[in-house]
Formats: C-alpha cells, sequence, structure tokens
C-alpha cells in the first residue's frame, strides 16, 4: 500500500536496531522472526476460519488442538532450553484468548520451581515439563481473592494418618477463577490455611491430584466445573472447584519455604511472604506483558490512520491521513510512549525478581520487600494505563475499532483482566503505601 | 517516611528509595533556564512530588492516630492519600528505569528516536501530575504550560517516524491478529473479506425469518 510505503521510507532511524533494543538483542529479534516464519510455514498450527466467529465451546477445542501441535512441533521450532521462545511459539499458535495449558506453564510450573522441595521437585517437575500432568493454580475464592489471610480453604494436619484434610467448609470459600480449572487441569496447586496442632499459620501451598489421570473424571470429594463466559480469555475455561474433607498425604504441602513434620510439628519459612513468590513473578511479568498490549494497540492505531483519509485541514488540499490531526497524535504517541516504558520497567522487574529470588536460595530476604512493592506498583500503574491507552487507540480507529476485525477489543478484554487479576490494583497501590510508610 | 521525618534512614538505602532522603531544589526547574532536553528537572519533580505525597499521607496518618483513631482506622481514613503516594513512587520508577535504557542505546539515530519518546513520556507525565505540582507550589502555571507545549511539538517530532516506530515492536500479522493493523496497509478489501467469513453469510434468508419478522411484515 503506497500510503504505508511512503511512511517508512521517512524513517531517520533503522527500524531493526530499535527492534532488537526491544526485543533484547539481534539474536533474540531473529529467532523472533525465524519461529514467526515456521509458523507460517505450518498451515496445520493455522486456525480453520477466524476465530472470532468461533462459539466458545469451538473456540476451547480449536485451542486444545493447537496446543497438542505447539509441543509436538516445539522441538523443531525452537531452543528447549529457553523459555521465552517456547512460550512465543505458543502464543504464535494460539493467539491471546488464553489455551489450556496457559497456567501450567506460565505460573505452575514457576510456583512448583519456588516452592517445592528438592525431593518434591525430582518427583513432579520432571513430569510437569513433560505435561504428564496439566496443574494449575488454585488461591482466589468466590468471597476472597488478594486478601490471602482471610481465604477460608483449609488445610487440617492429621497427625495418625499423616493427612490433610482439605476442606471448603462454605459456598464463599469455593475456589473460584482458576485458568484451565474447569476442564483442562488434572492436578492444581491450593492455597489453604494450614492448620496443625491446632493452630492456623496462614495460607500455604498445597499440590494435589483433582482428575483421574486416565478417565480425566473428578476424584471424589472435590466437585468441579467451568464458570461460565467472561469479558475476554474465551478459550481458557477458568474453573471453580469445592473440597469435601478432601485427604491428601503430608508431602502435598510445598515444603520448599515452610514444612510440617510428620508429627505436625510447624517449620515457619525464613521469610513469611515467600509463599507469595509465585504471585509475585506474575506481577513481575505482567507488566512486560502489558507493554505488548499496548504496543499492538498502538500498532494497529498507528498504522490505521495513515490508511485512513479523513477531512481536509487546508481547504481544498484533499483529503489527509488522519495522523496528521495533532488531535490523533496526542491520541496515540504517548502510548507508544508509555508501552516503550512498560517493556523497559517490565525487563527490570523481571532481572531484578530473578536477582532476588536467586538471593533468597542463599537465605538472604532483604530484597523481598523491595521487589514485592516496586512490583505491586508498576503492576498496578501499567495494568490501569495500558487499558486506557488501548481504549484511546480503539477509539482513533473511528467506528472500525468497534470491529473484532480490528483485533482491539480481544486486546482490551485481556489487558483489561490484569487490572484485577493477581491483586486487584487499589490493593496493590496499598501494598506499595505499607512499603513507603515503613521506609 | 517515619525515617524522613526523624532526618535520616536507619539502614542501608536500596536504589529504590534513596531519592526519599535527597533534598531536591526548592522550586521545579522545569521550563526554567534549563534545556527542554535536559530531563533532570523532570525527574526532580516527580521525587518531589513523591517526597511529598509519601510525608503528607503519613502525617495525616499520624494526625488521625493522634485523635484517637485506631493505626487501622487512620490507615483507611488517609488511604486515599497513600494511594497518590504509591501512584508517584512507581512514577519515579518507570521514568528513571526509561531514561536510564535510553542512554545505553548505542546507536545515534534510534538513540535520537527513542530520546523524542522519552520526551514524549516525561512532559505528558508532567502534564498528568500538574494538580500535584502545583498543589503546593512546587511547579507554576507556565512551567505546565511549558510542559503540555513541549508534548505537542515532541507530536509532531515523532509523526514522520511514527509508522517506523510501531514496526520496530516487530510483531507479525499472525501476532496482531488485526485487519486494520495489517503490516502491508491493505486495509479495506480485506475488511471485507473478513467480513465474508461471518456464519451469517452462510445463507441468504436466516431460517427463522419467516417464522418473526417475515411474517411481523405480513401482516
Amino acid at each position: 500500500n503506497p500510503e504505508i510505503t511512503e511512511e517508512r521510507l521517512k524513517a531517520t532511524f533503522n527500524t531493526d536496531y530499535l527492534s532488537a533494543k526491544l526485543w533484547n538483542g539481534y539474536d533474540k529479534l531473529k529467532r523472533r522472526r525465524e519461529i514467526a516464519q515456521y509458523v507460517e510455514d505450518h498451515p496445520e498450527l493455522h486456525d480453520p476460519y477466524p476465530t472470532d466467529f468461533m462459539e466458545r465451546e469451538q473456540k476451547l477445542e480449536n485451542a486444545s488442538r493447537k496446543v497438542l501441535l505447539w509441543m509436538e512441533h516445539m522441538e523443531k521450532a525452537v531452543d528447549l532450553s529457553d523459555q521465552q521462545e517456547g512460550l512465543y511459539f505458543g502464543t504464535l499458535i494460539t493467539g491471546i484468548d488464553g489455551h489450556p495449558l496457559g497456567i501450567h506453564l506460565i505460573m505452575t510450573i514457576p510456583a512448583l520451581m519456588n516452592n517445592a522441595d528438592e525431593e518434591q521437585l525430582d518427583e513432579w517437575l520432571p513430569k510437569a515439563f513433560s505435561r504428564e500432568f496439566v496443574a494449575t493454580y488454585s488461591q482466589t475464592e468466590l468471597g476472597h481473592g488478594t486478601n490471602l489471610s482471610k481465604l477460608e480453604t483449609t488445610a487440617t494436619y492429621d497427625p495418625k494418618t499423616q493427612e490433610w484434610i482439605l476442606d471448603t467448609p462454605t459456598v464463599t470459600a469455593t475456589k473460584w477463577w482458576p485458568g484451565n480449572l474447569g476442564k483442562s487441569a488434572n492436578y492444581t496447586i491450593v492455597m489453604a490455611q494450614l492448620i496443625t496442632q491446632g493452630k492456623n499459620h496462614g495460607a500455604h501451598p498445597f499440590f494435589i491430584q483433582v482428575r483421574d489421570e486416565k478417565t480425566h473424571k473428578v476424584l471424589p470429594g472435590l466437585t468441579i466445573g467451568d464458570i461460565g463466559p467472561k469479558f475476554g480469555m474465551h478459550a481458557t475455561d477458568n474453573g471453580f472447584m469445592q473440597l469435601h474433607k478432601y485427604r491428601v498425604p503430608r508431602r502435598a504441602m510445598l515444603m520448599r519455604n515452610a514444612k510440617v513434620l510428620p508429627d505436625g510439628t510447624y517449620v515457619p519459612p525464613i521469610h513469611p511472604k515467600l509463599g507469595y513468590s509465585s504471585m509475585i513473578f506474575v506481577r513481575s511479568a505482567v507488566v512486560a506483558l502489558m507493554s505488548q498490549f499496548l504496543s499492538t494497540a498502538c500498532v494497529v492505531g498507528t498504522r490505521y490512520s495513515v490508511i485512513r483519509r479523513q477531512g481536509e485541514i487546508t481547504p481544498g488540499a484533499g483529503e489527509v491521513k488522519i495522523l496528521d490531526y495533532q488531535t490523533q497524535q496526542y491520541r496515540i504517541f504517548p502510548h507508544i510512549a508509555r508501552a516503550i516504558a512498560f517493556r523497559f520497567g517490565g525487563i527490570f522487574l523481571l532481572d531484578m525478581y530473578q536477582r532476588v529470588m536467586g538471593q533468597i536460595k542463599q537465605g538472604n530476604t532483604e530484597a523481598l520487600a523491595d521487589l514485592h512493592a516496586v512490583a505491586s506498583g508498576m503492576k498496578a500503574v501499567a495494568t490501569f494505563q495500558t487499558a486506557l491507552g488501548i481504549e484511546q487507540c480503539r477509539m482513533a480507529c473511528g467506528g472500525h475499532g468497534f470491529s473484532l476485525a480490528s483485533g482491539l477489543p480481544q486486546v482490551y478484554s485481556v489487558a483489561v483482566g490484569g487490572c484485577t487479576y493477581e491483586g486487584e490494583n487499589m490493593v496493590l497501590l496499598l501494598q506499595l503505601a505499607r512499603y513507603l510508610r515503613k521506609r | 517516611a517515619a525515617e524522613m521525618k526523624s532526618g535520616g534512614p536507619k539502614e542501608a538505602l536500596t536504589p529504590l528509595v534513596e531519592f526519599f532522603f535527597k533534598t531536591g531544589p526548592r522550586f521545579s526547574r522545569i521550563g526554567t533556564n534549563v534545556p527542554a532536553e535536559d530531563f533532570e528537572p523532570i525527574h526532580e519533580s516527580f521525587e518531589h512530588v513523591a517526597r511529598r505525597l509519601t510525608l503528607e499521607a503519613f502525617e495525616k496518618t499520624e494526625n488521625l492516630k493522634k485523635q484517637g483513631l485506631t493505626t487501622e482506622i487512620a490507615l483507611n481514613n488517609s488511604a486515599v492519600d497513600w494511594r497518590r503516594a504509591s501512584h508517584a513512587f512507581t512514577r519515579v520508577a518507570l521514568a528513571r528505569i526509561f531514561g536510564t535504557r535510553v542512554q545505553q542505546c548505542e546507536d545515534r539515530g534510534t538513540q535520537q528516536v527513542l530520546n523524542d519518546i522519552l520526551k514524549l513520556y516525561l512532559y505528558y507525565e508532567v502534564g498528568e501530575a500538574a494538580a500535584e505540582l502545583l498543589e503546593d507550589g512546587f511547579a507554576d502555571g507556565q512551567q505546565i504550560k511549558f510542559a503540555k507545549q513541549q508534548v505537542l511539538d515532541t507530536l509532531g517530532k515523532i509523526r514522520p517516524n511514527a509508522i517506523s516506530i510501531v514496526d520496530a515492536f516487530d510483531f507479525n500479522d499472525r501476532e496482531l491478529n488485526s485487519v486494520l493493523g495489517r503490516r502491508d496497509g491493505h486495509v479495506y478489501e480485506n475488511m471485507l473479506e473478513w467480513a465474508k467469513k461471518s456464519p451469517l453469510n452462510k445463507q441468504e434468508v436466516m431460517p427463522f425469518h419467516h417464522q418473526y419478522l417475515g411474517k411481523m411484515m405480513e401482516e
């Protein structure tokens, strides 16, 4: 299209250099493009027709089909030692609407790595990587989310049988929202109030089986289902779960940090917030993810704004590209800037997360409060401003921004979920405030 | 905040909070005799706002406690102020991280473009923080006007590079999933192709037409 070619010829800089800067170097950029080409070259990885025309069940089936192909093609397409390559490959195949392995890969595996002890890792991690089970992370309840101290699900230790009795004693204790819990997952991490020797030690993670490995039927003692349609992420089966005095072995408790001995003695972690590491990881990762969502919207808004011509600035000079209007620039460009700020902020946070987790493994927890504070603040600001920015880009596309053909409603509905998942934004700002007060 | 009030930090500071204990200028230097491309006055201003809002929220909480409220109620009754402080702190962090990354860019042409984007980001945020900068007289209306004008000037500077900047995000069409945002720019013909795939277009007359609307029109 000559309109867009004309724009590209105006550039005063090397776009590949900037791309490399944004994607962590030329090597990474080259790999992105090779992986994208691989997907293009394999039609079986594509959708049979636009998923926007599919019903929810069709979307879930299509996503399941593609996840299987993603895994089958993985060895040929990506460097398996580079998690980012694998996730990018998956995104190209499944899109942003979610898929049955979403939480397994992004949250459960990191959670196991940070919360399981060496013996537990030996048992579960290889199976998690080879997808012998599909797991999720069950924290939020109908009645409580971010406020872990008030979760109602209990795990009561029975020293006679050396088992945990997991229970959701009320309707509001029902686990609600965990991605892929509804239909796909057969294992899950459960956050529950740990009670032993008559004392409640607060929320701790447990790793439990919830469906039969062969029949995929829900195990006795559990009630599990899908929570229904949502604002976005239509190919994710967010689920609910009730535990009816469900018994699991003592070693179902993830014991890297806190432990319970066979006689029921509680051994506390070196830092009380260590059990929250998975949540902090997701908060850190969300900032970079928001940068991608906002960048996506900016690409659409900017490109369309040089295709669309409407009105004249100088009478008689002909219709201009709408990007020539100052109001259109004001509407889009600040969000390009924010997208880049979030990109760099997200890289900073992920680096900081890796550094702090490394220090914690050496027994040094000093920087955990810093990480928790800055990740909470940035997650809150980035998700909120990303949602605002996508909406501005959508309106910058006029009526066509309302069509799913623009891709903007879909990206908005996924991004805006970030304002409430893994800590509702206002709560996160107040968590940062607590840090500011202390410091 | 307690340590700021008592004169100094009690333990070693992490880079995240060092600025709380800096003595910044009494008035903002934005738009004074400093070049618009020197962003330090903006960082100082954001830091000032974060310091001030944190201290004010702290003082409010303390005053409420002195009036007899419990710590929890005092915190709840000053939570909107604390939210502002948290947002201001995050603004400081994002602005510094962005600035540092741009400085690390080695390619001159790219650094210039990134600098334009950084400039837009910072002055736009000044506009967003205008009320907080004006509230205690740290900045005046002229300085906010200056910042807003910098935003508008920078928009014009970015305009010729806009498509190439968004190209540099390096999203391919599959990832973008947008007919409007197609890399090749062939939007309108593909909008029509996309619409033709709608299941409603599989049949010219919907099977239920005669049962409802058709019947209504006959009657």
